[in-house]
């Protein structure tokens, strides 16, 4: 493992962590995109059903599982624990047209036609574009508390730390992976414009609010 | 390019 992919899976950690406990502590989800976090809740499922199958670390089985509990619990929390805080009415993505797409795609698209490689890369296509319902919903509202946006900022980077960890792994192992890259790049430019937003506004004390 | 996903990386 290299630092960028270390560094990276660090990130998107501290992402989960930050926004569980902003919800845990102020008892309250608003300005949380529980479409988004559910989706999370997906990718993580279809894309860690190798816990099954495989044994690669310890480092990787704990990984995997505590990303899947932190996603199941944060689902818990906007649907159920803290229901009446939850901001149904600004979460109006419609997630079926990532969900149809993104399937559709695995199946056309993918390293080898089997149930667990599919959902795999299904996994992969979903989770570039899961955040979208989350965007949509600061756009509609026009502004998100600055530790909302400390999480989408942690979440971005855990992507952009990836692809220098698939640069560095081509470079020195010679691998790289066409389906991992490519979703990967298209995650990480999505986030671009939230990037300039936080770094022009948040860094500076600001709270992020969009222009009318 | 791989065969199959690698399931290191998370």
């Amino acid at each position: 493992m290299n630092i960028f992919r270390f560094l990276g899976d660090l990130s998107h950690l501290i992402a989960i962590v930050i926004l569980l406990l902003k919800i845990w502590k102020s008892r309250s989800c608003a300005g949380i995109s529980g479409k988004s976090q559910a989706l999370f809740a997906v990718v993580f499922t279809t894309r860690y059903l190798d816990l099954f199958t495989n044994f690669i670390s310890f480092y990787n089985t704990g990984m995997k599982v505590v990303y899947i509990a932190c996603s199941y619990a944060m689902v818990w929390m906007i649907y159920s624990k803290f229901k009446a805080t939850y901001d149904g009415n600004h979460d109006t993505f419609r997630v079926e047209f990532l969900v149809a797409p993104t399937a559709i795609l695995a199946f056309l698209v993918n390293h080898d036609f089997t149930p667990l490689e599919i959902l795999w890369t299904f996994s992969i296509y979903l989770e570039s574009v899961a955040i979208l319902p989350q965007l949509f919903m600061v756009s509609k509202t026009g502004e998100a508390e600055t530790i909302t946006s400390h999480y989408l900022f942690a979440l971005g980077v855990y992507r952009t730390l990836y692809l220098f960890n698939w640069i560095w792994r081509y470079q020195f192992e010679g691998f790289f992976d066409l389906i991992a890259i490519v979703a990967g790049l298209v995650q990480t430019i999505l986030y671009c414009d939230f990037f300039y937003l936080y770094i022009t506004k948040v860094l500076k004390g600001k709270k992020l609010s969009l222009p009318a | 390019e791989t065969d199959v996903s690698d399931h290191d990386e998370l």
